[in-house]
């Protein structure tokens, strides 16, 4: 495991249900 | 006697007015009433009604409304405050102005501890962080042993869970959060100015 896989919150931080930005997409 | 004509305008379900939305938020009235404008779009998408249903959602989300995701459940449930399964004009103006860019770091804090905060126990527990990251492989497609799971689960709770009691609370996410900054970079969207 790399080591930037270590933070799991970093993980999940990429999450698109986390990705309010393409409510706002046209 | 003569009769006065009023146009009345109709407004969706839950309409609140824009100027006590931007008093409470840090929204201003135009912003408001441009939220409106897109609040109208996403709540008109499947069921008529001028409310945010969960496959509204995850429609305007992922461009697909059977879309199963546990964060995105997450965020919908923090939204819908009065727990009623949709969501309100005033509830989304509200919990969107936790994403805008004037809006306090510490208010963002405890937005992400709560959305992390599964049973909503006050705390994060290593198995909701487990949970987070199985869901998070699946949605991304990635496999990794149960072993390696619990290997990064174990790694991030030595970082966060300064106290080592086996769950994060509040202020131990707090400084965890100070230390790694890019957790919060969902919570900022600069659509909102």
């Amino acid at each position: 495991v790399r080591p930037a896989l270590m933070n799991a919150f970093e993980l999940i931080s990429t999450s698109q249900g986390l990705n309010l930005g393409t409510l706002f997409e046209k | 006697m003569g009769c006065v004509f009023v146009k009345q305008v109709k407004h969706t379900p839950g309409y609140e007015d824009p100027v006590v939305l931007a008093s409470e938020t840090a929204f201003t009235v135009s912003e408001v009433e441009v939220l409106y404008e897109l609040f109208k779009k996403i709540s008109h998408l499947i069921i008529k009604d001028g409310l945010i249903h969960k496959e509204e959602f995850q429609l305007a989300l992922f461009k697909n409304s059977n879309r199963h995701n546990l964060f995105a459940d997450r965020v919908f449930d923090l939204f819908d405050v009065k727990r009623n399964g949709v969501i309100e004009f005033g509830e989304f103006v509200r919990s969107l102005s936790v994403f805008h860019p004037n809006t306090q770091q510490e208010e963002k804090i405890r937005f992400v501890f709560r959305l992390y905060d599964l049973r909503s126990t006050g705390y994060i527990e290593k198995e909701e962080l487990k949970e987070m990251v199985i869901a998070l492989l699946s949605e991304s497609d990635l496999c990794l042993s149960d072993d390696v799971v619990e290997i990064i689960v174990d790694q991030t709770f030595k970082l966060a869970d300064s106290n080592d009691d086996g769950r994060i609370d509040p202020v131990e996410w707090k400084d965890f959060v100070k230390k790694n900054p890019s957790l919060l970079k969902n919570m900022t969207l600069p659509y909102l100015k």
